[in-house]
């Protein structure tokens, strides 16, 4: 089982469109597919229709039982999505309030890794979606990932944001044995403004080892998908979009530790 | 002076670009107009070509003046835009760690009201740009502002982020003796997609009191404008999305307590 995070401190950058479709699509290869929500703005959990203000099976119920001391089976928590293969762990408002109280708790920071580790056998692939800030549930899916995706739009503001989530990683990673390894994806590329033209050359200048050498374009497909609440893999299959991300998907299963 | 706080928990709306859009319009009309980072992602400060990283007066230095009980002047904290008449508060990253530390400090919550009303004579007009999360720097743009303005992008994941913002603007304003008047804006419309015309509809329909009768259309010249580091109105004063924010500035200046 592999176990993806999606990633950036930036706020709307194509993180829940990024974990969708790569969900979508490596369930239509028949592979086994979770994603987890673990953004307390739970625009994924939306996303499949459950409404995050009335679950009492989620993700934070799986903090809940470590700060009881009682044990949680994340299979508990595993709703349906309506597409074949793929199935949702959801978030609810609560995980909000975390941040705020995991200075009391020590061990959260593993939360979300242990969890993972008890559904080793029952799925292919994990896709953690984060929220847009660095906090506790951040860290969590960091410690919990083989491998992290970091999508940027391809505009000023976000570059900006993307060294910074850079220099979060350095710190938050330090401890691992091996480096983690990622890929900068840029999204929402718009070949119509020089702003997009130039900030995808400035990405590539600077990170030359670590941004995918393709793009995924601005593509109206993906908010109609969420409007019918079905993954652009499944809505709309030939869209400039989908084929991106299936271009990226394919890369990422053929050799993760490369580009 | 007037507090006008642009918030919404959802990411990627255009709560900076609706920020730096009303800020430029408001000195173009020749009125004074302070715009105040309060997100620790610091967007509007890195489009004002400021580093988030190395700063020394920032919105931080107002908190950690509480903290250690030290009387801060926030004039002191005003930086020059580059733009006659617009003058930049910025955020710098230790701003991040406030929500963990907030427990311990009780007052928290009025930090920037009162740093706002240290002000009164200096400025017509004052903005704060919120970062996308419910915590105390949220709760302190809701306490200090007179309006405030939801930025929500016309497309199904934002209208449900919209009921949740909504959720939290009754909990957080219910001491309050006056409701806060608020505007749901509608942003980055885009007329070649369903998704778009249906948001739109079930935004006038499910809060017709309050979304602005107009809207904002999707234009690429914002993203060319935050690459410049210069506000719409002067960048681009005749691009179709600077003219809708001229018509917003001049709705909420007549009268700001209808629509
Ligand atoms: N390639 C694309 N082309 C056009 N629109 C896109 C693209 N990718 C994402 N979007 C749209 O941009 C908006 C923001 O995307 P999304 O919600 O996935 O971002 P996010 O990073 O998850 O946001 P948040 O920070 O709130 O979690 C959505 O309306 C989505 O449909
Ligand atoms: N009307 C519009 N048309 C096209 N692009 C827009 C429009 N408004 C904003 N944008 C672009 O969308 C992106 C996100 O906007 P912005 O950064 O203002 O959102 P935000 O809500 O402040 O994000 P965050 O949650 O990170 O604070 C930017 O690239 C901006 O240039
Ligand atoms: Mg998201
Ligand atoms: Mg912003």
């Amino acid at each position: 089982m592999k176990v993806w995070t999606v990633a950036n401190q930036k706020g709307g950058v194509g993180k829940t469109t990024t974990t969708v479709s790569l969900g979508g699509l490596l369930a239509q290869w028949g592979l086994r597919t979770l994603l987890v929500d673990i953004d307390p703005h739970a625009s994924l959990t939306s996303y499949f229709r459950y409404d995050p203000d009335g679950l009492e099976e989620s993700v934070y119920s799986l903090f809940k039982g470590v700060a009881q001391n009682q044990t949680v089976d994340p299979l508990s928590l595993i709703h349906p999505t309506g597409t074949e293969g793929l199935d949702l762990m959801p978030a609810e408002m609560a995980l909000a309030t975390l941040d705020r109280q995991a200075g009391k708790l020590d061990g959260m920071g593993l939360v979300i890794k242990q969890a993972m580790g008890q559904l080793q056998n029952r799925y292919d692939h994990v896709i953690l979606d984060c929220p847009p800030i660095l906090g506790v549930l951040m860290i969590n899916a960091l410690a919990a990932c083989d491998h992290l995706i970091i999508p940027v739009q391809t505009e000023f503001l976000s570059l900006k944001g993307l060294e910074r989530m850079l220099h979060t990683l350095d710190m938050v990673t330090k401890s691992r044995r091996v480096p983690l390894p990622y890929h900068i994806v840029p999204t929402m590329y718009d070949q119509r403004t020089r702003a997009s033209i130039d900030s995808l050359k400035v990405m590539r200048e600077s990170y030359p080892d670590h941004v995918w050498h393709s793009l995924v374009p601005v593509d109206t497909q993906f908010r109609e998908a969420s409007k019918a609440g079905i993954p652009p893999a499944f809505f709309a299959p030939q869209s400039h979009g989908t084929l991106a991300y299936g271009k990226l998907v394919e890369e990422l299963l053929n050799d993760h530790e490369t580009l």
